[in-house]
């Protein structure tokens, strides 16, 4: 099963003074961070089985998580902020589908009345989200930077408190740019669909926003 | 764009309340943008309008590569082969300058500093405006409603070395604080340290390096205050009283990682966000700080890019409370919600992974 094993091992490695630093010659800060890469993978997969077992409880948590730890992609994963690339934002790109988002709190207090959150979102995209229960939560669109070379545009997202070290669920609702829609805050159906004005329309993916070299 | 075509001079980002926090910039005759005020939310200021100039710019120190005279003489600052490296920072002063050691801001030029104004975006719930500098130096700033600090997201690089030299990128901070050449810096987010300028706290300092003597490491934040009579407000124990803090104003910037940090002249912040170096410092590394993409200094590939955040917010230097907002900003900031997503499912499919409506209902702790 998953663990956070791998990650303790090596984020104890990167206590060296040079990793810390980051002083150490190139190659060797390029191990540090391959390996802490994977111990995040890996740390992603328990992250991934304990939200699991937090939204399902019981038996079922159990069978869930049990199916899912023979190597099934994760039913939880993370997104890229930092690159403004999210893949489950981003499948489907086509069509008009629904993300259940997990926030997890890591703080020992409520956070607060609401929070901002930023979520990686196809260039066009008409967004929404629901938290759960049904009540609306405000979303407005912003422009990712271009300079990181995607074709995304970042959904604001404001959350509802979420519990102290706690999780609550909210879904995304993302549909794709129409062809020809003019820009503003309401889509075509009337709904509080946020939705920016320039119409990157198309497939995302099809044409090859995230392409990601593997460096070895 | 609406509002920078119609050749404003002045745009306001935020005030989405009354008294709530809002950032005035200002546009040159050159049609360039600078920002100018920060106002503070009323609930960090018991009501009163508090309010500080603010401009905020991109800079960068050029690197030292190390004296090369047949000797020094007594000039304490000669130092033959010591360049600015990996464990050394050493910015090249221009001597004979007015101000020899101070940065040169990106993208002046013979514009007088202000930056292009690439977005203005205005929605419900943020302002943001998209400030370019050079093509690699690049800022965007969003006012949110409800929220008590300026967010500046910085993107820097790939930093360019074809005048063949080292550079070491700032984001600076100048404010009309009368911070009285003090300012203090977290100690790992948990207490704040005191820091006069040019001093040490033992020790009487021979200044040789106004620039980098004066650099702290910076993990959570760095504050100035008004100081009540403009001098030395630092308690001797070297920790920050509320009396030290002058009763004044408080304005504390907030980092997302580890950064050099200082403030070199009073009313003023500066973080180094990103550093090029073509030469090797000698002190053991034995290459230079020249990070690319593909990871290897020798293939030709493009120079790093880097991108991050900070936050700026302004409040009551009245000590205790001063400190309670920042440190509320500094939890939030470093700890953010953890998002995680699940599998997309066509809209009007049945419930995918995670709880159905009812549980989510019904229970939202873990």
């Amino acid at each position: 099963a998953p663990s956070s094993a791998r990650l303790w091992l090596e984020l104890s490695v990167a206590q060296h003074h040079d990793a810390v630093s980051g002083t150490a010659r190139q190659h060797v800060t390029n191990d540090y961070q391959q390996r802490l890469s994977e111990g995040m993978a890996e740390c992603d997969a328990l992250v991934s089985r304990a939200l699991d077992a937090a939204a399902a409880r019981g038996a079922r948590a159990r069978a869930t998580s049990a199916r899912r730890a023979r190597g099934e992609e994760l039913s939880w994963a993370p997104c890229a902020l930092n690159e403004s690339r999210c893949e489950r934002t981003f499948e489907m790109a086509n069509e008009s589908r629904v993300v259940r988002v997990a926030a997890y709190n890591p703080l020992a207090q409520p956070s607060g009345e609401e929070q901002l959150v930023r979520i990686p979102v196809p260039a066009g995209s008409a967004v929404s989200a629901t938290a759960a229960g049904g009540a609306s939560l405000d979303v407005q669109l912003v422009r990712a930077e271009e300079e990181a070379g995607s074709n995304a545009d970042i959904a604001l997202v404001r959350v509802r408190a979420v519990p102290a070290l706690g999780a609550s669920w909210f879904d995304l609702s993302i549909r794709p740019p129409a062809r020809s829609s003019p820009g503003g805050t309401k889509s075509p159906d009337g709904t509080n669909a946020a939705r920016t004005p320039s119409g990157g329309g198309g497939d995302a993916h099809a044409r090859g926003a995230y392409t990601r070299a593997r460096a070895r | 764009r609406r509002l920078a075509r119609a050749g404003e001079a002045h745009l306001t980002l935020g005030a989405f309340e009354p008294g709530g926090l809002a950032l005035a910039l200002k546009r040159g005759a050159d049609g360039r943008v600078r920002t100018a005020r920060l106002r503070a939310p009323a609930a960090h200021a018991s009501g009163r309008p508090l309010e500080a100039n603010l401009d905020m710019f991109i800079a960068l120190y050029r690197s030292h590569t190390g004296d090369t005279r047949a000797s020094c003489g007594d000039d304490e600052r000669c130092r033959p082969g010591q360049a600015s490296g990996a464990y050394i920072f050493r910015p090249n002063c221009t001597e004979g300058a007015a101000a020899p050691c101070a940065p040169e801001r990106v993208g002046a030029g013979a514009t007088g500093g202000g930056a292009r104004l690439v977005r203005l975006t205005r929605g419900a719930l943020c302002h943001e405006a998209k400030l370019s500098y050079a093509p690699w130096a690049n800022v965007t700033l969003s006012v949110c409603a409800r929220e008590s600090a300026l967010r500046v997201a910085w993107a820097v690089g790939p930093i360019p070395i074809d005048d063949g030299e080292g550079k070491e990128v700032v984001v600076r901070y100048e404010t009309d604080l009368r911070s009285g050449g003090t300012f203090a810096t977290d100690s790992n987010g948990r207490d704040m340290v005191a820091r006069v300028r040019d001093a040490r706290p033992t020790w009487r300092l021979n200044v040789t390096d106004p620039v980098s003597g004066n650099y702290y490491p910076v993990t959570a934040l760095l504050t100035l205050a008004d100081q009540p009579s403009g001098g030395v407000g630092a308690t001797a124990g070297g920790g920050v009283g509320a009396d030290a803090l002058g009763g004044g104003r408080q304005l504390s910037v907030h980092v997302d990682r580890a950064q050099g940090g200082s403030s070199l002249a009073d009313g003023t912040v500066e973080l180094m966000v990103h550093r090029r170096l073509l030469h090797d410092d000698n002190r053991g590394v034995a290459e230079p700080l020249n990070e690319t993409l593909c990871g290897c200094a020798t293939c030709g590939c493009a120079g790093l890019r880097v991108s991050g955040v900070h936050w700026v917010q302004l409040g009551e230097a009245d000590g205790a409370r001063a400190m309670r907002d920042a440190r509320a900003l500094m939890q939030r900031e470093l700890f953010p919600l953890e998002l995680r997503f699940g599998r997309p499912r066509r809209a009007g499919a049945g419930a995918g992974a995670g709880p159905s409506d009812e549980a989510a209902d019904a229970d939202t702790g873990a």
